[in-house]
């Protein structure tokens, strides 16, 4: 464990928690895309799928658990819950997500480390949660105003991933053997995602307005 | 191929 690592663990359950802070304070998920929250839910559980066979540390299977459940627990609630699912952008959240999962299935049959079911869920999970936030991007750009806990929720997801890239380039020169290109190529991709997000998040703060996506 | 090391990152 490095401190790249740590700080990327650390940002990415801020991203979570300030999620369930919006929800939970303010009874609604206005302006957050149901279908991100369902691909996340798929990532954790195609990629945690080692939780109960293999155990690295209290830490590592604790983390698993918090996010499976609690990507469980939004998408519950954006669906089931009396109060929040009326407040769900059903008509603005169209991404045609099926297609992300699609490709990152065709992706992860052709490229993996090894052929097996846990690699190539592994690698399945790797590239769609790259792919995984575009619905969410989206239904920021339609809606008019962002507010700031949805806002803060996207920066912190999108700058743990950045500090993932950090610890892989710490690793890389700190340990022999590591050197995972598809962690690497997705993660890349992943925060290259965010670029114009943090643009425009950057531009509403120095400005102090508010965070405002262009259509 | 990779090693087999297992994935021991999130």
């Amino acid at each position: 464990m490095n401190v790249f690592r740590f700080a990327g663990d650390m940002t990415h359950l801020f991203s979570v928690l300030v999620l369930l802070l919006k929800i939970y304070a303010t009874k609604s998920c206005s302006g957050i895309s149901l279908k991100t929250q369902e691909l996340y839910a798929l990532v954790f559980l195609t990629r945690y799928l080692d939780l109960l066979t293999d155990f690295i540390s209290l830490y590592n299977t604790v983390m698993k658990l918090v996010f499976i459940s609690s990507s469980l627990a939004i998408v519950w609630c954006m669906r089931a819950h009396p109060v929040v699912r009326r407040t769900y952008d059903k008509d603005q959240d169209t991404f045609r997500h099926y297609t992300l999962v699609a490709g990152s299935l065709v992706l992860a049959l052709l490229f993996h480390d090894r052929f097996t079911i846990r690699e190539v869920c592994w690698a399945f999970s790797i590239y769609l949660e790259a792919v995984a936030i575009l619905p969410q991007l989206v239904l920021l750009q339609r809606s008019r105003n962002v507010d700031n806990l949805t806002g803060q929720y996207v920066f912190f997801l999108g700058a743990y991933r950045a500090f993932y890239i950090l610890n892989w380039i710490y690793r890389y020169f700190t340990e022999q053997h590591f050197s995972r290109w598809i962690p690497w190529i997705a993660g890349l991709v992943q925060t290259g995602l965010y670029a114009d997000f943090f643009y425009y998040y950057y531009l509403s703060w120095k400005n102090n307005v508010k965070l405002q996506l262009p259509a | 191929t990779q090693p087999e090391e297992p994935h021991d990152e999130l």
